[in-house]
């Protein structure tokens, strides 16, 4: 599973 | 972390701080809707339940902890501060908040990425704060009287959300699999909302004349 990059995000 | 994610997270918290310090050291909070800020507390807490659970960074987390802790305590000065709360246009301030958040909340619940709990939150909480600025931005249309820090926290907030589009779009052709059309859709809806605001306040900005809306 890729990281969910989308959730580094504020 | 690219620059147009940085400048945006910035201009957020310059929102913050410029809202802040106006009730702060002018002790008032005229023409600011205590229901925007009550949704954003809400979008904040909705948002940042991984807080403790999932941790990405030393500068996400304590990013994070700001956006709670000033969006509950700006709600804590307009609510209860003795002398700040005087000052709050109650009256003109009549927004209500179900009318936004019910709506929110069953659009999570049908349209989301996953449905787990923290999955559908983290999603109301993109829809809620696409919309939460509406009742500031009537709040600013009834009352007309704009102050410089007023006009120029609804200008931070607008300017953060034209960049995070900006940020979507290098990550799109610079990441591999960064698909996001929740987030990027309600981002979009989001910033079309202030593109109104905008345009006032550019041309106040322009010709040097006080910010005032239209009827």
């Amino acid at each position: 599973l890729l990281p969910d990059s989308i959730k580094d995000e504020l | 972390m690219n620059i147009f994610r940085f400048s945006g997270d910035m201009t957020h918290l310059m929102s913050v701080l410029v809202l802040l310090l106006k009730i702060h050291t002018i002790k008032s909070c005229a023409g600011i809707s205590l229901k925007t800020q009550e949704l954003y507390a809400l979008v904040f807490l909705a948002r940042y339940l991984d807080i403790v659970t999932n941790f990405i960074s030393l500068y996400n987390t304590i990013m994070k902890l700001i956006f709670l802790g000033s969006s509950f305590m700006i709600v804590w000065y307009i609510r209860r501060h003795r002398i700040v709360r005087r000052s709050y246009d109650k009256e003109h301030d009549t927004f209500r908040h179900l009318f936004l958040v019910l709506p929110c909340f069953i659009l999570a619940l049908l349209i989301n990425e996953r449905s787990a709990f923290k999955e559908i939150m983290w999603t109301f909480s993109l829809y809620l704060e696409a919309v939460a600025i509406l009742p500031q931005l009537v709040l600013l249309q009834r009352t007309k009287n704009i102050d410089n820090l007023t006009g120029q926290y609804v200008f931070f907030l607008g300017a953060y959300r034209a960049l995070y589009i900006c940020n979507w779009i290098y990550r799109y052709f610079t990441e591999p699999h960064y698909v996001h059309w929740i987030t990027w859709i309600s981002g979009l809806v989001q910033t079309l909302l202030y593109a109104d605001f905008f345009y006032y306040y550019f041309n106040s900005w322009k010709n040097n004349v006080k910010l005032q809306l239209p009827a």
